[in-house]
């Protein structure tokens, strides 16, 4: 659908919902849980490669999801908490590219460093 | 910046790349004209250049705009979620999920519907996939993976540059001016 300004959009569109919006639901969700839905925010993880393939994905908090979420929360600059809190799953929620964040397993999006910055100067320096 | 494995890139004999829109889509000229201005942006920094061409089978670069599954194995999930992909070097598909509320023109972050996504911002990011760049950390960067509705960001900042011109080198003319800090325009409350 293209609209030719930001002020096209029909009244109806506003109501839509996205797949994702059920993640909210797991809010507060952390390790040793078993939640209705995480199952589904596994698949979301599989998808942008933070969990490797596998068909058989439960809704049990265990330690592939929590360890997904670690690295999820590095790469988004987040508290790495390990847990669902309230900025990761608004950042989850939030539109994206359908690129992986991961490709083949390697996670160079964020190297761990707090500050990019730094770590570009320190390279200048060289 | 990041790369994808392999550090894939267009060879040195493919500088003048060409892309084509899906023919099926039946784009407007205005439609076009947003990805011709983000293709410039990346054209500006380096030895790049892009041209449209009407020869969808010969392009370098295919644009399309896909409902579902449309036979890549990566199937779109309507509006919102998953906006848009595009392949690593020298693939050249870029696929947008055609269920978005796309807006073309005007000033998105005014937007009072929940669901306008910009489409430049969008076509600058996949550009960057399709020309070897994979995701980056930085907020601020055009390959930041996320992008709230009614947000606009276009500009490339400098962690955009420096990735792309490892790639290929700085276009001679460039005089490095890309932004090294927060680029984005965007509204508050832009979450969907």
């Amino acid at each position: 659908h293209f609209f030719p300004n930001e002020t096209s959009i029909p009244p109806l569109l506003n109501s839509t919902q996205c797949n994702w919006d059920s993640f909210r639901n797991l809010s507060g969700c952390h390790a040793g849980e078993k939640v209705d839905g995480l199952s589904n925010l596994k698949k979301y993880f599989q998808y942008f490669g933070y969990i490797n393939n596998t068909s058989n994905f439960t809704d049990d908090f265990d330690e592939a999801l929590k360890s997904a979420l670690e690295t999820y929360q590095k790469n988004f600059n987040l508290n790495v908490t390990g847990e669902l809190d309230d900025f990761t799953v608004q950042q989850i929620v939030r539109p994206r590219c359908g690129v992986a964040d991961i490709v083949n397993g390697t996670s160079t999006m964020n190297s761990g460093k707090s500050n990019t910055s730094s770590t570009r100067f320190h390279t200048v320096s060289h | 910046y990041t790369l994808f494995p392999g550090e894939p890139r267009w060879p040195q004999s493919k500088r003048d790349l060409t892309y084509a829109f899906n023919p099926d889509n039946n784009l407007s000229d205005e439609v076009k004209s947003v990805f011709a201005r983000a293709f410039d942006r990346w054209s500006t920094v380096t030895p790049l250049t892009f041209t449209v061409t009407t020869s969808a089978n010969s392009a370098d670069i295919k644009i399309g705009f896909y409902n579902g599954d449309h036979g890549d194995g990566e199937p779109f999930d309507g509006v919102l979620g998953t906006l848009a992909h595009a392949f690593s070097p020298p693939n050249g598909r870029f696929h947008l999920d055609g269920a978005e509320s796309w807006v073309v023109s005007g000033d998105v972050t005014k937007s009072t519907s929940n669901t306008a996504v910009d489409l430049e911002s969008v076509a600058v990011h996949e550009i960057g996939h399709l020309l070897g760049l994979g995701h980056s950390s930085v907020v601020e960067s055009i390959m930041y993976p996320s992008i709230s509705s009614r947000t606009k960001k276009v500009e490339l900042a400098s962690d955009d540059v420096e990735g792309i011109q490892y790639l290929y080198g700085a276009n001679p003319s460039y005089n490095g001016s890309a932004t090294t800090s927060a680029s984005r325009e965007t509204s508050d409350g832009g979450e969907a």
